[in-house]
C-alpha cells in the first residue's frame, strides 16, 4: 500500500525513526532520551497527518506492533518506549553504529 | 456546564477518581499503581464517552490541568501520572485517609 511504502521509506532513509503521536507522554519520553544522547532522529506525528491510521496499520504489518512510539535504529525495529528505555546501557553504541551520533 | 457538573460529581462521589484515556500508557501506569496498593478507584475513559472533550475542558477550569490522567484522592487534586508516582511514599496513607483501601 502507499502507506506501507511511505513507512518503509521513513525506516530506510533515517538512522533513527520514531513513529509518534504529538500528545503522547511515552513518545515524549522516547524523544527526550534520544535527544539526551545527542541523537539525530526523524519523527512523524501520526495524529497530525491524514494517513496516520494507515501508517499505523502498515507498521503493524511490518513489525506486529501498532502502538506508538514505534522506534527503529539503523533500520532495526527496537519496539516501543519501554523497549528503548530497557536498552539504555547499549543505546549509545547502537546509535553510533547507526550513524545517529 | 453539564460537563462541569458531571466532572465535579465524579470527583465528589469517589474516594479516588481517575479521568483517563483508554489508549494511554500514562493512564495505565496510574491505574496499575493504584491497583498494586489495593485501592478502589473510579475511572472514566474520556476517549470513549461523547462528552469526553467537554469533560476535559471542565477539568481544566476546575484544576488548570487538561491532560490525562487527571487524578483526585479524597476530592483533592493530585495531578497527573508523574505527580502520583512522585507521591509513592505517602500514597498508602493518602488512600487510607480517603477510605480507598
Ligand atoms: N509498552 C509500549 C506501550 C505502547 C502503547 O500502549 N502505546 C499507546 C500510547 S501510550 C498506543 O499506541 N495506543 C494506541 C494508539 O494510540 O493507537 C511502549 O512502551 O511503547
Ligand atoms: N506530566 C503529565 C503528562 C500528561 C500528559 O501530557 N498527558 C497526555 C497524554 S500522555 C495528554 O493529556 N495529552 C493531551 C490529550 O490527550 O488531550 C503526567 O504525568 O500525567
Ligand atoms: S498517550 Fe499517554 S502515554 Fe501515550
Amino acid at each position: 500500500s502507499a502507506a506501507k511504502t511511505k513507512a518503509q521509506g521513513i525506516i530506510d532513509d533515517n538512522a533513527v525513526a520514531v513513529f509518534s503521536k504529538s500528545y503522547c507522554s511515552y513518545c515524549n519520553a522516547t524523544k527526550t532520551l534520544l535527544s539526551e544522547l545527542g541523537a539525530k532522529y526523524y519523527t512523524i506525528e501520526l495524529d497530525q497527518v491524514d494517513d496516520g491510521a494507515a501508517i499505523q496499520d502498515a507498521l503493524q504489518e511490518i513489525t506486529s506492533q501498532r502502538s506508538v512510539p514505534n522506534i527503529f535504529i539503523g533500520q532495526k525495529h527496537i519496539g516501543g518506549n519501554s523497549d528503548l528505555q530497557a536498552k539504555k546501557a547499549e543505546l549509545k553504541n547502537l546509535l553510533q553504529s547507526a550513524g545517529a551520533v
